[in-house]
């Protein structure tokens, strides 16, 4: 028997590398 | 100084994974466009997109990582992240992509292409930080 499991589901921005320019002001 | 670890291979590169785009809308991760990361981008009050171009792939620290130093946005600003070289990116126009797609598509069966000095990544910035 195979019990239903709930799939996950992930933001599209979890799959975006986050790269802050370093700001110089 | 110390340099931190490479990241490890979050599971939602794993073929079949479901991503939500920022209208709700559900699509697998082989199946995501450039035109879905603009768009939720565009909706998103906090987060924009930038230009990542990749001007340097260097050796990591361990034998399966990376250095990749990208130009970032307009202000071209230098970034330098290690990563596993399965690692993907998301490049403009062309899609998912990686230092080693062989080992990318081995370990998640995400079809990748080989990610290149040149290549535009997606990437994200907050808005309003400037």
């Amino acid at each position: 028997n195979v019990e239903p499991r709930s799939v996950p589901v992930f933001p599209w921005h979890s799959l975006v590398p986050f790269l802050a320019p370093t700001q110089s002001d | 100084s110390s340099s931190s670890s490479p990241v490890a291979l979050p599971p939602f590169f794993m073929r079949g994974s479901i991503i939500q785009l920022a209208d709700g809308e559900l699509k697998r991760v082989e199946d995501l466009k450039t035109e879905d990361f603009i768009q939720s981008a565009e909706i998103s009050s906090e987060l924009k997109i930038d230009s990542s171009t990749v001007e340097r792939i260097d050796s990591g620290q361990s034998p399966n990582a990376v250095v990749i130093q990208f130009s970032v946005g307009e202000l071209k600003a230098q970034v330098c992240v290690e990563v596993l070289v399965e690692y993907p990116f998301f490049v403009f126009g062309q899609g998912w992509s990686s230092c080693c797609p062989d080992r990318t598509t081995q370990l998640f069966e995400l079809s990748c292409a080989k990610l290149c000095v040149g290549d535009v990544c997606v990437s994200l910035t907050l808005r309003g930080l400037r």
